[in-house]
């Protein structure tokens, strides 16, 4: 079914764009097939203003409280958090690795940053995602052209700004076609 | 265009604000 388009409610404060919460969790002993994945992620819902993502957010568990092989993605209403998506094709993400513990203020730092524009590329962006994993987590941010170095490095600055990482964090950037040939 | 750009300040402060319950 088609999900209804969010719309700013009266007297709240409007993102530039409108976002939509996914959550993931992979089933034990199934392969990570591209059907699979589709049919692992559900949608939580979308909005359209400051307000309406803190209803979503303060109700949703906190990455670092998650267990098992599990992710939050907060993409642009309208694009899947999927490789095969169009916006995100010829695109790619930065990637942090996290030690447990971080995950919860890193996403949120995260998160913020782009709902508030924070990145100033246009309309680069695509997502973001956090992935919970057994001895540590992931956090990415993805774009749409892998190929323009200027945009990759403005996002990697920004990522460094906002989250306050340590100066010896390691940052990797991977096109998603290297992802979907590896 | 404008863009809508707010800081994490900005949008932290909104979280109890009583539009937002």
């Amino acid at each position: 079914a088609k999900k209804k388009i969010a719309v700013p409610g009266v007297g709240e404060h409007p993102l530039q764009y409108n976002y939509s919460f996914w959550y993931s969790r992979r089933t034990p002993g199934r392969p990570a097939s591209t059907q699979s994945y589709e049919s692992n992620i559900r949608q939580i819902g979308s909005f359209a203003s400051v307000e309406q993502f803190w209803r979503f957010y303060s109700h949703m568990i906190r990455p670092g409280d998650l267990t098992g092989h599990s992710d939050f993605h907060l993409f642009k209403e309208g694009i899947k958090p999927m490789w095969e998506d169009d916006a995100n094709k010829q695109g790619g993400k930065w990637i942090i690795r996290l030690r447990k513990g971080l995950a919860s203020r890193c996403w949120e730092n995260l998160i913020l940053a782009m709902l508030g524009e924070q990145f100033m590329v246009g309309e680069e962006i695509c997502g973001a995602v956090v992935s919970v994993r057994f001895q540590e987590d992931i956090i990415s941010i993805w774009n749409k052209t892998a190929s323009d170095q200027a945009t990759t490095a403005r996002i990697r600055d920004t990522l460094r700004r906002v989250l306050n990482l340590p100066p010896n964090t390691i940052m990797e950037y991977k096109t998603h076609t290297d992802s979907i040939n590896f | 265009g404008t863009r809508i750009i707010y800081d994490r300040k900005f949008l932290l402060d909104r979280r109890n604000s009583p539009i937002a319950q």
